[in-house]
Order: C-alpha cells, then structure tokens, then sequence
C-alpha cells in the first residue's frame, strides 16, 4: 500500500478509538496530571472512601455536583463490599467489550471476515485490548476507574483481601513499563487493531485474510511510529514485544477468574465475559 | 462456537440497537 493509504488508515482508527472509547489515552493524561480544572477524580484509598465512592463506580459521566452532594450508602462488610465492587467492575468490562466489539467492527476488512473467525479474533482479542487500554489510566501510584471519576491507589487495591488483591498487580507492573513507550491516541488504535487482527488465534478457520489485514496495520502503525517518534527507533520492536507479556497477562487473569469463581460462593460472572472466558485459556 | 457465543454474535452482528446486557 502507499504511505497516503497507510496515513488514512491510521487517520480511520484514530478516529473510530475517539468515537468507541469513553477514556482515550489524552483524556486520562489530562485527568492524572490534573489539567482538567478542578475536575479531579473521587480517590478511593481505604474502606471508607470505597464505600463513599464506590456508588459511582457504574455510572456514566456522573456530574460534578451530584458527586459532591451524594448520600454515603449503608456500609457493608468488607467482604460483601470487595464482591460488589467487583460486580460493578464487571459490568464496566462488559460495557468495554461492546466499545472494543464496535472498534473492531470499524477495522477496514474486519466484517467481510468469516463470522466464526470474527467470533475467535474477538474472544482472545478483547481482554488484550481491555488491558493494554488499562494501561494509560494507571500510573505507579494507582488507577482511574469509573470513566475517570474515580482514582483508586495501587496500595488500597494490594491491601484487599485474597484473591481480589492479586488481580490488579500485574496490570501495574505491566502497565508502568507500557507506559513508558509514550504512544499517543492514534498509535494506540493501531495497536489494537493489530492485537485483534492476530491469525494465530486457536480455531480460526480463514487466516490467510486475516493475516492481511494485519500486515496493513503493522506497515501503518511502523510508518506512524517512524514519523511521530523519530527518535524511537526501536518502538516499533518494543511495541511488538509487548504482545507476548499481554498474552501471559491475559491467561494469569482468566486463571484468576476461573478461582474465583471457585472459591466465592457468591460471585457471579457476567454472561458476556463468561463467554470469553470459558475454554480460553 | 455461535451456539457457545451467543451474546459476543449478537455484538457483531447487531450495530445499531444497544445490546441488553
């Protein structure tokens, strides 16, 4: 393709990340830096604060002033209070497989590809994409959450019981390192679009296509990274990398989930992520 | 894969109207 087509491309899923994506990589930059006058996030550091903020864990673009007049809702034991944080962050995660599902679905080529690899590339794609999107909302210290009404600390998360401690700490430490590539929004959509383009996903049935595609959006994302990070050479290569730690990453979290819901007689998976989750890894 | 993915084929297929989660 010529450099023109591979700029417009890359131009498409920029703008398709702004149009899927609630909290773009800019957006949670300018809220973690606290450019967003006056506007700053709920912090949740201890029990207390969780039980005052957890109220707007699941709700959209919450105003200001109704944040700031909310009525604290009966306390509930730790315990109780770890499952229904959990719960709602479920249901954000549903919310962000159906923005990462749209996403793809705007890949040039993606729809015209056969169904049941649809299915496949999204079904192992998705959590990829879910963490690597994680990653802009955290710094070393703690994590947005919540649309980026709430920042939640890393020493809070690490704090709560087993094994609900255990499940954000990776995506710090993978996070931290992540961050420090520096890629802005557009280099993101193109990374995205290349975890979900991958043809060596289990069951694909086509992937000749499939690989295609996905050649288009590296040669875009190498010529982006190139002309935007001139002094970068190697981030193309680093940026690569990054997609064996996603896939380690992703299968110590479905491993998590699936003792989760082992051990907590009370957890409830939601459907959508039952779905990926179930025989993934 | 479609019987055992129902809601994630649902997503895929469907654009417009919002999918009940």
């Amino acid at each position: 393709p010529e450099s023109a087509d591979l700029r417009a491309l890359s131009r498409q899923l920029c703008l398709s990340y702004h149009r899927h994506f609630p909290l773009t990589k800019s957006k949670a930059k300018a809220i973690l830096s606290g450019k967003t006058h006056g506007n700053s996030p709920f912090v949740i550091h201890d029990m207390k604060s969780l039980t005052a903020g957890q109220y707007f864990i699941n709700c959209r673009q919450l105003p200001v002033l109704e944040r700031q007049r909310s009525v604290l809702p009966p306390e509930e034991p730790a315990g109780e209070l770890e499952l229904s944080v959990f719960r709602r962050l479920q249901f954000r995660s549903a919310e962000a497989v159906q923005e990462v599902t749209e996403f793809a679905k705007s890949i040039p080529g993606f729809t015209e590809l056969d169904m049941n690899d649809q299915v496949i590339l999204l079904k192992y794609g998705v959590i990829e994409v879910m963490t690597t999107m994680l990653a802009p909302l955290m710094n070393k210290d703690g994590t947005l959450f919540a649309y980026g009404q709430i920042f939640m600390t890393r020493e809070f998360l690490k704090s709560l019981r087993k094994p609900f401690c255990e499940m954000m700490e990776p995506k710090f430490e993978f996070a931290v390192k992540f961050n420090v590539l520096e890629l802005d929004d557009s280099d993101m959509a193109l990374f995205f679009a290349v975890i979900i383009l991958s043809g060596d996903r289990p069951g694909l049935v086509n992937v000749k296509p499939i690989e295609d595609l996905q050649e288009t959006v590296l040669l875009a994302l190498e010529l982006q990274l190139k002309t935007i990070h001139p002094d970068c050479p190697q981030l193309f290569a680093k940026l690569l990398q990054k997609m064996t730690d996603l896939r380690q990453l992703v299968a110590d979290h479905v491993r998590l989930i699936h003792l989760l819901k082992k051990q907590e007689v009370q957890m409830c998976l939601h459907p959508l992520l039952q779905e990926i989750m179930r025989d993934l890894y | 894969l479609k019987e055992k993915h129902k809601i994630l084929h649902r997503l895929l297929q469907n654009s417009t109207s919002p999918v009940d989660l």
